[in-house]
């Protein structure tokens, strides 16, 4: 996955997703793609969560998943999430919830959570940084104010970074693939390089959904675990998703 | 070795890709509500009838992996089995859920747990 917050010299702010997923589940020599990344492509789906007929948050989705990998909260913030891989991963959490002890969050349960009930970047940043899960993760939250975004690098206890917004220091966006940012990505997983590399080529005076699309389907960032491209803004509520294909020669992650 | 640090399907940044059109672009993605004043259990209902086929198909290509990976099954016997037993520590008003999606869309109720907890078993 790659997310992105970008802040404008205006103080909007516009948030955007590639959702990849499917690595090293099946891959289809005749097409060319991986199997489970092709077929979750009819599954996605945009929802409008209402109460009392009005929208409470937005999401896309897998149909047949209730907890949420990116959604917004119109007017208050957006929230995306990316896989982070760790020895420390998931399937301890799952055991430790088994064996009793439950006092962690699933993860998308979590997401769901603040979408549904979060009343504005703050708390829904409170908590993301401080919920214990049963994986770890990485959730890139924007705001709706100048320098509201952030990436929080998760563990299961603890938020092990979290990496503000702050354009008057030149930080207008922050940006995460699947990668500690302290730490130099997969060398032949290395989305961040070329996606920052267009990022700072378009340039703060010029970023908006489209321009951040432009990146998006850049190669390698977009690449054939790509499922969907999500871009959403969040002072309008607006939210479109896109289901794309990385045809020819692109990178098989 | 400049050119093995060069990335093979890489490219120059691309402009005016916007609004998706040509072979990068797949479809556009259909809009369903879900209404939260609904009981947890009917809240998917309509989206689960519309998209049940293309669920099952992600589904047993899971099952279809696992089986690659455990040939005697029994990773496929553990979540028909052993996994639905989860749904009851799960807390509310998503084990409501996933049991209303599980009714809806005809699809056991222990692969749809599984498709619920995929992300927290993948994270190794």
């Amino acid at each position: 996955c790659t997310s992105i917050v970008a802040e404008d010299k205006s103080g909007k702010l516009y948030h955007a997703r590639n959702l990849d997923f499917g690595l090293f589940l099946g891959w289809d020599i005749k097409n060319s793609s991986w199997i489970i990344t092709r077929e979750l492509k009819p599954l996605v789906v945009t929802l409008d969560f209402q109460r009392n007929n009005k929208t409470v948050f937005k999401s896309t989705n897998f149909a047949g998943y209730v907890g949420m990998v990116s959604g917004i909260k119109p007017g208050i913030f957006t929230l995306t999430m990316n896989e982070r891989f760790s020895l420390d991963g998931g399937y301890i959490g799952i055991f430790e919830w088994i064996l009793g002890r439950r006092d962690g969050m699933w993860m998308g349960f979590l997401t769901r959570t603040v979408l549904e009930n979060g009343t504005s970047y703050q708390e829904a940043k409170d908590q993301l940084v401080k919920t214990r899960l049963l994986a770890p993760a990485y959730f890139i939250l924007g705001g709706n104010k100048s320098g509201e975004g952030c990436v929080i690098t998760r563990s299961r206890q603890a938020a092990l970074d979290v990496w503000d917004l702050n354009a008057n220091r030149g930080t207008w966006y922050v940006l995460e693939t699947n990668y500690d940012r302290w730490k130099a990505p997969l060398v032949l997983d290395d989305r961040r390089t070329p996606a920052m590399k267009c990022m700072n080529q378009t340039k703060q005076e010029n970023i908006s959904l489209p321009a951040i699309y432009d990146v998006l389907s850049t190669k390698p960032i977009l690449n054939k675990l790509t499922v969907c491209t999500t871009l959403m803004e969040v002072s309008e509520g607006r939210s479109e998703s896109y289901l794309r294909e990385c045809i020819g020669s692109c990178s098989p992650w | 070795l400049a050119a093995l640090a060069e990335d093979p399907f890489g490219e120059d940044c691309r402009s005016k890709t916007y609004p998706p059109t040509g072979p990068t672009f797949k479809g556009t993605v259909p809009i369903y509500i879900i209404n939260l004043d609904l009981p947890p259990s009917r809240r998917w209902d309509k989206l689960m009838r519309d998209k049940k086929m293309e669920l099952k198909t992600v589904i047993q290509s899971i099952k279809n992996i696992a089986n690659a990976f455990v040939p005697s099954g029994k990773a496929v016997e553990i979540v028909d089995t052993k996994l639905v037993r989860l749904i009851s520590t799960l807390p509310y008003p998503f084990n409501e859920e996933l049991k209303g999606i599980a009714n809806a869309s005809g699809i056991p109720l222990g692969e749809i747990v599984l498709f619920n907890i995929f992300y927290e078993i993948f994270t190794v």
